[in-house]
């Protein structure tokens, strides 16, 4: 008899740099067992879409429910509350309504952005936390041909020889696992936001990772070339990546390169072989989830930034409004909803090892609608039970609570009819 | 489809025309560009204006350069179909 919605927990995983190369999308290369088990029990949104393709304003963007142009950021440098209007932020409004509101790694842009603190004490109920090893991420880590160290772009590390002996995403994870026990006890309704920083560069994860990806498996992208009649003033010249050694040893000409085509393999192995360390560390996370018995009651939503270019179209980065830049991965779980409330005792993210997974992902299909993450704001609120911010007027400076982006609940129920072909196996159960 | 196409929007700012050191994270104060772009199940269309980093306005008389990209023959958008258009209705609809 339980509405879905009934003091329901938020879980909200957000990842830095990730396009939607998956097994759940239909990635036949890239392992991501975990998360497609979660996208399994998950409305999978097929085409969702950043507003801006690059972290700062991207995140500001669907943390307060409002476009770069109301937010006014377009680039790292200033604090919306002082420079655009002191608008509320999703986690904030949740706090509001009583929730308690954790943020772990990187979920705000660090810096000017969010006021060099993450938005705490508005959005946060307690200081945020980020893991003590990230101040390695872009130092001489990373063991080169010549045996020294070096700040490469592509960087798989022995995790017991780095300073700390862990790395970022490991940390953020045992806190997030942390803070959901501490949260099971203590009883009470929390919203736990999770940004990792995996597969933004440096392409730094454990180098067993490696191993999923042999090398004869690695092609270039289907369109490596700089398009013919793409505009100049659409091309970005992925300054990022080439300030890092081992690209600099290339001595890649300015702007349109191109990347030699080994190393443009070697960048694509690495990207995804840091796609299935951040799977590893998300399916910890949720299998944390089910031990504390709060897969019943936590909503969990999946989803990135922005995309990034693997090569295609000559780029090497975010930074341009082609798609590959800009479409993400957006799920979301809702118990109750997306999938029946899990029976006593049944696991939904059992953790899957991908060294002996055999992956073979059913690639979703819909929803296929056109949607974007300013619209996270009004949808999490929609799915949690509270009100809706009202739609901003054309201009909305003074307005502290409003959202630019409709709730996308309503595009949930196409996969209703699938769901009740399911429901005589539950009952079963 | 019965049902209302749905249409995604993004922007991107730029420096200048032509690719420079900072085009990739240009400095609000730097930025001289803004690339609009609308994308339906069917279409991506984008459009850079002159940009005002003051007054944070678009001259909308003022394109610097356009792109079209149709998904069914092209969804890896390669191939830039803007200059076989006409655009008066895209606009409006952008706008």
């Amino acid at each position: 008899d339980r509405e879905p919605q009934d003091g329901m927990n938020v879980l909200f995983i957000v990842v830095d740099d990730l396009r939607s190369a998956l097994g759940c999308y239909g990635d036949a290369l890239v392992k991501s067992p975990n998360i497609d088990q979660l996208a399994s029990q998950s409305v999978v949104f097929q085409n969702a879409y950043a507003q801006q393709a690059v972290c700062a304003p991207s995140r500001v963007s669907f943390l307060t429910g409002r476009r770069p142009d109301t937010t006014r950021l377009y680039d790292f440098n200033s604090y919306w509350r002082v420079h655009a209007g002191n608008y509320s932020t999703l986690p904030q409004y949740f706090k509001e309504n009583g929730y308690v509101t954790m943020s772990v790694g990187k979920v705000f842009h660090p810096g000017i952005s969010s006021n060099h603190n993450d938005d705490y004490p508005y959005s946060w109920s307690i200081p945020p936390f980020h893991p003590s090893s990230e101040k390695y991420e872009n130092t001489k880590t990373c063991r080169g041909k010549d045996g020294k160290l070096h700040a490469n772009l592509v960087c798989p590390v022995d995790v017991s020889k780095v300073p700390e002996g862990t790395l970022p995403d490991i940390q953020s994870t045992e806190e997030g696992i942390r803070l959901l026990n501490l949260m099971k006890a203590k009883e009470k309704k929390f919203f736990l936001a999770v940004g990792y920083h995996k597969p933004h560069i440096p392409l730094r994860f454990p180098q067993e990772f490696l191993k999923l990806y042999p090398w004869e498996n690695i092609t270039l992208a289907p369109d490596p070339q700089v398009p013919k009649k793409l505009p100049s003033v659409a091309y970005n010249p992925w300054m990022d990546i080439r300030e890092r050694e081992d690209v600099k040893a290339l001595n890649i000409s300015f702007p349109y390169g191109p990347v030699p085509k080994h190393f443009q393999r070697r960048i694509r192995q690495s990207y995804f072989a840091s796609i299935s360390y951040l799977d590893a560390q998300v399916g910890r996370l949720l299998s944390a989830l089910d031990d504390a018995g709060l897969s019943d009651n936590t909503i969990v939503v999946f989803t990135a930034d922005h995309g990034w270019s693997l090569g295609e179209h000559g780029e090497w980065a975010k930074y341009s409004n082609f798609g590959v830049a800009l479409r993400v991965p957006l799920m979301f779980y809702v118990p109750g909803l997306t999938t029946f409330f899990p029976y006593l005792g049944q696991r939904l993210f059992p953790y899957i090892d991908p060294f002996s997974h055999v992956s073979s992902p059913a690639p979703q299909e819909k929803p296929q609608e056109m949607v974007e993450l300013v619209s996270l704001f009004s949808t999490l609120s929609e799915l949690a039970g509270l009100r809706v911010p009202q739609t901003c007027p054309e201009t909305s400076f003074h307005i502290a609570l409003c959202t630019e982006g409709e709730s996308i609940v309503q595009y949930f129920d196409t996969t209703k009819e699938e769901e009740d072909d399911d429901e005589d196996d539950y009952v079963d159960k | 489809n019965d049902r209302e196409p749905t249409i995604a929007f993004s922007q991107y700012p730029r420096p200048a025309d032509t690719p420079q050191l900072n085009s990739d994270k240009p400095d609000l104060k730097d930025i001289r560009v803004m690339g609009y772009s609308m994308r339906t199940d069917d279409y991506r269309y984008t459009l850079w204006f002159g940009f005002n980093p003051d007054n944070f306005t678009l001259n909308l008389d003022d394109i610097h350069a356009g792109e079209v990209y149709f998904v069914e023959d092209d969804p890896g958008e390669d191939h830039n179909v803007y200059e076989n258009f006409t655009h008066d209705k895209l606009t409006k609809k952008l706008f």
